[in-house]
């Protein structure tokens, strides 16, 4: 464990719990995209698997138990308790067009063929385009609400501290996971674009972020 | 060969 890691996974925290706080406190998921938080649920389903067979530190569990639990409360929030605000008409991603390369990638490239890797390697994958359809969302209304920016933010945030992490990780102890760092750059430039947004138009300007 | 993955991390 290093500082980027702790710092990475705090982000990670922060960024489940603004989502998870905004739609529960304004009652509404409006400008939030159902498809990403059910691809998110996916991702930490297929990860955390191992918490039934290993029991790595308490902090890991705990951690792990937080974002299981978190990223479904908020689904069900979205899909159940607050289903009349959720723009479904904006929220059009083809979700089939991630799921299915993705699996087909963690049948091909994984460290072991076996069902608990092949399953770690799919949600790391699916982590890395699971935002697509909530990026995509905001294209399509030209907007986002800031506290929503907020939330892409630290969850864009997140693994760029991991892929600090996994430098630190492979100059102290040679330590290097190629599948979790390509999968992590590519999920770090795909928030890019919106960390130029963020910080030209979020922090600067209006608050709100209204797309060109 | 690869490395076993960390499952340390989340």
């Amino acid at each position: 464990m290093n500082i980027f890691r702790l710092a990475g996974d705090v982000s990670h925290l922060v960024a489940i719990i603004i989502l998870f706080l905004k739609i529960w406190k304004s009652k509404s998921c409006a400008g939030i995209s159902g498809k990403s938080q059910v691809l998110f649920a996916l991702v930490f389903t297929s990860r955390y698997l191992d918490l039934f067979t290993v029991f790595i530190s308490a902090y890991n569990t705990i951690m792990k138990l937080v974002f299981l639990v978190l990223s479904y409360a908020t689904v069900y929030l979205i899909y159940m308790r607050f289903r009349g605000s959720y723009d479904s008409e904006n929220d059009s991603f083809r979700v089939e067009f991630l799921l299915v390369p993705v699996t087909g990638l963690a049948f091909l490239e994984n460290y072991a063929f076996t069902p608990l890797e092949i399953l770690w390697t799919f949600s790391i994958f699916l982590e890395a385009v699971a935002i697509m359809p909530q990026l995509f969302m905001i294209t399509k209304t030209g907007e986002a609400e800031s506290i929503t920016t907020h939330y892409l933010f630290f969850l864009g945030l997140y693994r760029a501290l991991y892929l600090a992490n996994w430098v630190w990780r492979y100059h102290t102890e040679g330590f290097f996971d190629q599948i979790a760092v390509v999968s992590g750059v590519v999920q770090t430039i795909f928030y890019c674009d919106f960390f130029y947004l963020y910080v030209t138009r979020v922090l600067r300007g209006s608050g709100k972020m209204s797309l060109p | 060969d690869k490395p076993t993955v960390d499952k340390d991390e989340l």
